[in-house]
Parts: structure tokens; C-alpha cells; sequence
């Protein structure tokens, strides 16, 4: 454990309470999209399958369990509880297009063919672009509301630090993951776009909207 | 492929 991968964590232990904060304080889910947070949803349960077999530490087990919950409960809030609040005409990126090469690439390229360790790589390479709904639905919309963007940021910061934390490792502790890496890297370059939008505008306290 | 080494991680 080292500083880059604890503030990584945090980060995006941040980022997903600001979520859910954010839907019950305004007891709303516009602007979000639900098919992003169902792939979060996936991407936990597929990769948290070793809470089954294995132990790692306290800090590590609680973590997980903390992070599938509240992403259960994000989709809850969005498709059940403050269903009517769900913007679903601006969310209209098609997943499947995403699940489907995702799924077969994860049969392709892993560290060993067992269904464990498929489904690990299945959630790495999900993880890598399952933002895309979301980013997909506030190009469409042009705008996003500022909590909005901070959650996005948290998000992108957690990426962004955990490559910090594989170039720590790698100095230090001498070993590497191709796969975390490389899914790694493609994930935070999706939010260098939306960095800049959150740099150039929110920060400067003007609200994120694209030109149209 | 390489290395399997990330699995204590989130």
C-alpha cells in the first residue's frame, strides 16, 4: 500500500458517495446515466467474485463490499426509487456494443482460462470504458450540473492515481500487470477531454456546457 | 501474458 494507492481508493470511494449523495439530497438522477452505473454494477460483482475464496486483508474486504453496495444502490435509486426523475431519452448509448467485444476480448487475452480469472479481465476492460454512457449522455445533452462533474472528476483523479501507484509498484515492488495497465491508461485518457472542461470552466465556478 | 500481480488491489 502506498500514498498513490490509498488516495486512489479514496478517490474513488469519494466519488461514488458524491453520487449517491448528490441523488438522495435532491432526490433526483437527472443528468445521470443509469447504464453507466449498471456497468459499474457489473464490473464490481464480476471482479469481487474472490471475496468467495480468497483473503487479502480487513482494509481490502470491507472496501469491496462497501463499493458493490453502494453501487447497488445507485442503480436502486435510479431505476426504482426516483425512477420518474430518470432522464432514460438522453441515455442511449448502446452497451451491448461494449459488453459484447469486452466479453470476448476477456476470453482472448487473460492471465489463465478459468472462469475466476475471465471474469476478473472481463471487469478490467469494462471498467476501462464503462463511463462512456455517461460522457455519451452530457455530449448529447450539452451540459452537466456541477456535482455532476465533480463526481466524473473523483472518478478520473482514482484512475489517474492508480496508474501512480503501478509505476510506484513497479519501481519499488518489481512486477507489473499488463492488463490493469494497459486498461488502465485507456481509462484515464478517456477523462483528459472532460479534465479540461472541469479545469477550464467548473473550477473557475461556471457551469459545464459544451458549445453546441 | 504477464504478470498477475494486481489482485490485492480494488
Amino acid at each position: 500500500m502506498n500514498i498513490f494507492r490509498l488516495t486512489g481508493d479514496l478517490s474513488h470511494l469519494a466519488a461514488i458517495i458524491i453520487l449517491l449523495l448528490k441523488i438522495w439530497k435532491t432526490r433526483s438522477c437527472a443528468g445521470i446515466s443509469g447504464k453507466s452505473q449498471i456497468l459499474f454494477a457489473l464490473v464490481f460483482t464480476t471482479r469481487y467474485l474472490d471475496l468467495l475464496t480468497s483473503f487479502i486483508s480487513l482494509y481490502n474486504t470491507s472496501m469491496k463490499f462497501i463499493y458493490i453496495g453502494c453501487a447497488y444502490a445507485t442503480v436502486y435509486m435510479i431505476y426504482a426509487k426516483f425512477k420518474a426523475t430518470y432522464d432514460g431519452n438522453h441515455d442511449t448509448f448502446r452497451v451491448e456494443f461494449l459488453v459484447v467485444p469486452i466479453g470476448g476480448l476477456a476470453f482472448l487475452v487473460n492471465h489463465d482460462f478459468s472462469p475466476l480469472e475471465i471474469l476478473w479481465t472481463f471487469s478490467i476492460y469494462l471498467e476501462s470504458v464503462a463511463i462512456l454512457p455517461q460522457l455519451f449522455m452530457i455530449s448529447k445533452t450539452g451540459e452537466a450540473e456541477t456535482i455532476t462533474t465533480h463526481y466524473l472528476f473523483f472518478l478520473g483523479l482514482y484512475r489517474a492515481l492508480y496508474l501512480m501507484n503501478w509505476i510506484w509498484r513497479f519501481y519499488f515492488e518489481g512486477f507489473f500487470d499488463m492488463i490493469a495497465i494497459v486498461a488502465g491508461v485507456v481509462q484515464t485518457i478517456l477523462y483528459c477531454d472532460f479534465f479540461y472542461l472541469y479545469v477550464t470552466k467548473v473550477l473557475k465556478g461556471k457551469k459545464l456546457s459544451l458549445p453546441a | 501474458m504477464l504478470s498477475n500481480a494486481y489482485k490485492d488491489e480494488l
